[in-house]
Formats: C-alpha cells, structure tokens, sequence
C-alpha cells in the first residue's frame, strides 16, 4: 500500500513539474519578443549606448577592446597554444561576411 | 607540450548566449577547453 | 516498486531541466531590466545635460568588450575591407558581451547575486512586463531562488527504504 500511495505521490509531482515547465517556456517566449520589441523601438536605441568612462569604470585600469559588428559575425578563439619561444600565445579571429567590424581601442590611461 | 587536438571555441554575434563567451573565459584561463 | 524508481528519475529529470530553463528566464529578465534602465539614465541625463554626449565618447548597444591586462601586447592584422581581424595576445584576456557590462555597471540593480535594495526592487519590478514580477521577487531573495526545490527532497530517503 505504500508503495502504491508512493507512486501516486509521484505521478501528482510529475504533473506539476509539467505544468510548471510549459509555464517557463511560455514566459520565456514572450520575454524575448518583449526584448526584441524594447531594443527595437527607435527611441530605446537611440539611447542605448554606453560611455567610455562607464566601461572604463567597471575593468579597472585593464586594456580594453569594444568590437561593433554585424549579427552573424563569428568569433573564433583557438585553443591556447605554446609558442616557440614557450611562451603560451592567446588568438581571437574576428570574421564578418555582412559589413565592416569596428573595433575601438580604450584605455584611460 | 603541444595541446593536441587544436579546436576553437566560437561565438556568433546575436546569435549565441552569454554562456557562450563564459565557456570560452574558462578556456582561455584554463588553457584546454572543457 | 519498478515503477516507483523510474517516475522518481523522471521527475528529478524534469526537476533539472526546470532549474535550467529558470536560469534562462532569468539571464532574459536582467537582460530587460539592464536594457531599460540604461535607456532611462541616459533619458534623464540628457535632459540635465541638454544635449547628447559627444559621439566619440560613447559607444552603441550590441557591442562585445575584450579586457586584458594592461601589460598585455596586442598584436593585430586587419583585413583591407575590415571584414577580418586577428588579434595575438602575449597574456590572457577576456571576453564580455553588452549586457554583462551593464550588469556590473549596476544598470540591473545587483539582482543577479540577490543584493537588490527594496526600492530599487520596485523600479526593477516596473521594468518587466506584470506577469514577471514574482520571478523578480525572487531574484532578488538570492541565487538559492535559482535552487528553490518545490518538492521537499527530504521524503527520499524513506522512499528508497521502501524500495529497496
């Protein structure tokens, strides 16, 4: 008998979880399209920038590089390899077939 | 050493999570790709 | 009993892939609270200002953002039509996209690691849409709201002695 009440317990919360799971996915779809909507309205992007102080601001004294590209653009980092002079070198390719990529240099220095 | 095999970590710009760009931090800190 | 130990993977299967899908619901409600907010600051300092900041001191939304260390020698090649770029680091860097820079200028009011005051709770609330305003009430309880079990796992250990 307990175990049979067991197995009710189970298939109750199996139900709830699949509720509850159809729930987030629905919630999910309409936070993106409520994104999509929010950046593209043309007042929100005209002030959707940020400064060079505030970036500035957040990576402390570091060297920073800020890349503007085009959807799609791909981002490749190969996996660290050991130079010949043993020291380990570190690659970022950047490669965009839709436009130009910006890349800005900043540092407050 | 020499890391065999050499395989990169991409990301797509707004195409791929956040997560993707974690994935590839950890990499780079690591030196081998989880 | 057989039964009894499948449904019990299953529904710590589902349990999972809840856990999963509520990080991302999450991910997607900073990333609208992050967005707005910016969107309102720079609102209102331009008001103040009476003008937009100069264009070369700003830069626009989506961008993505490489630190390293100050130290760090950047070699880079660019291609004639700057469709390509290589860049060749002496020392690591870092890889970051927009939202995570607003996230640590504070534009999502610290709800990523629940230390959100409750005023700023009650703007970052006005900057989603109604039906997810408890999610954002729970961010701001903390990661552990991430980790919340509906299910109260105690129960297990009996279950297995029944089972077994």
């Amino acid at each position: 008998k307990e175990v049979l009440d067991q197995l009710e317990h189970l298939k109750a919360q199996i139900e709830e979880l699949e509720m509850k799971e159809k729930d987030l996915d629905q919630q999910k779809i309409w936070l993106q399209q409520s994104i999509k909507n929010v950046s593209d309205d043309p007042t929100n992007s005209r002030f959707a920038y940020v400064t060079h102080d505030d970036i500035c601001n957040c990576f402390s004294g570091d060297t920073l590089l800020a890349v503007l590209a085009p959807s799609g653009t791909q981002l490749e980092v190969p996996v660290p390899e050991m130079g010949q002079n043993g020291q380990k070198k570190y690659q970022v390719n950047l490669r965009s077939h839709s436009g130009p990529i910006q890349v800005l240099l900043m540092n407050r220095e | 050493s020499c890391l065999t095999p050499v395989s990169a970590m991409t990301y797509k710009f707004n195409g791929s999570p956040s997560k993707d760009l974690r994935d590839i931090n950890n990499m780079i800190k690591q030196g081998e790709r989880m | 009993a057989q039964e009894c130990q499948n449904l019990e993977l299953e529904k710590q299967k589902r349990m999972e892939r809840i856990k999963q899908k509520r990080a991302q619901l999450q991910e997607l409600i900073l990333q609208q609270i992050a967005f707005k907010n910016l969107v309102q600051r720079n609102q209102r300092s331009e008001e103040q200002n009476q003008s937009p900041p100069p264009q070369n001191s700003v830069i626009q939304l989506p961008f993505i953002l490489l630190n390293t260390s100050v130290r760090t020698v950047i070699d880079c090649s660019i291609s004639s039509d700057k469709c390509e770029y290589l860049f060749n680091f002496d020392n690591t860097f870092e890889i970051h996209d927009d939202i995570e820079v607003l996230k640590r200028m504070g534009m999502s009011f610290g709800l990523e690691s629940g230390k959100c005051s409750s005023e700023n709770l009650k703007i970052a609330k006005s900057l989603v849409p109604k039906s997810l305003e408890s999610y954002v009430t729970g961010m701001s309880a903390g990661p552990s709201w991430l980790n919340q079990d509906q299910f109260t796992c105690n129960s297990e250990p009996t279950q297995t002695a029944l089972l077994t």
